[in-house]
C-alpha cells in the first residue's frame, strides 16, 4: 500500500482546495481505517464536459453480504469546496462485474444516498459516509459478478 | 501494484 504522508497530501491540494487542512484531516482518518483506499489527484469529468483535476479516494471497501466479504471497488470525488459539499460518489465495476441499479445506485455506478443527499459539514464527514455505505451495500450490493461465459449454443445436427 | 484489496462483487443477481 502506496504510503501518502500528511505533507504530501497537503501539497497534493494546495492548489484550489479551500478547506485544505479540513480536508487532509478527514482523508487521513478515512486512509487510517480503510487501508485499501487511497488519495489520487486524478481529471473529473462534469455532466457539461469540462474536466477538473480533483482529489478522489479511489479503492475498496469490505461489504458483508449473505455471510460473505467482497471488496466493492469505489471512486469517492472531492470538489475544491469540500467539506462544504458533499463528494461525488461512485461504484467502479470491474470488467468481471455489472451494476445493480437501484435507488441507491444509477447506470453509471453513481451512488445516491440519504446522507449524501442531507450533506452538512461538520455532521457529515467521509468517515461515516462510508460507514453508511457499507450498510446499505451489506443490504443491496451495488454490483454482482458477471455470469460465467456460456459455451455457445450448438444445433442439434443429425 | 500497491496490494489494495482485489475488488469482489457477490455472485451474479437472478
Amino acid at each position: 500500500m502506496a504510503v501518502v504522508n500528511e505533507g504530501a497530501l497537503k501539497k497534493m491540494l494546495s492548489k484550489q482546495y479551500k478547506y485544505r487542512d479540513l480536508t487532509v484531516r478527514e482523508i487521513n482518518n478515512v486512509i487510517f481505517h480503510y487501508k485499501d483506499l487511497k488519495p489520487v489527484m486524478d481529471a473529473y469529468v462534469f455532466n457539461d464536459g469540462s474536466s477538473r483535476e480533483l482529489m478522489s479516494l479511489a479503492g475498496t471497501v469490505p461489504v458483508s453480504y449473505r455471510g460473505n466479504v467482497y471488496n466493492i471497488p469505489i471512486c469517492l470525488w472531492l470538489l475544491d469546496s469540500y467539506p462544504y459539499n458533499p463528494p461525488i460518489c461512485f461504484v467502479k465495476p470491474t470488467s468481471t462485474m455489472m451494476i445493480k441499479t437501484g435507488k441507491h445506485i444509477d447506470a453509471n455506478g453513481k451512488i445516491y444516498l440519504p446522507y449524501l443527499h442531507e450533506w452538512k459539514h461538520p455532521q457529515s464527514d467521509l468517515y461515516s459516509l462510508i460507514q453508511v455505505m457499507i450498510v446499505v451495500f451489506g443490504e443491496e450490493p451495488p454490483v454482482f459478478s458477471r455470469p460465467t461465459t456460456q459455451p455457445p449454443f450448438q444445433p442439434f445436427q443429425a | 501494484l500497491n496490494g489494495g484489496a482485489v475488488p469482489s462483487a457477490p455472485p451474479t443477481y437472478t
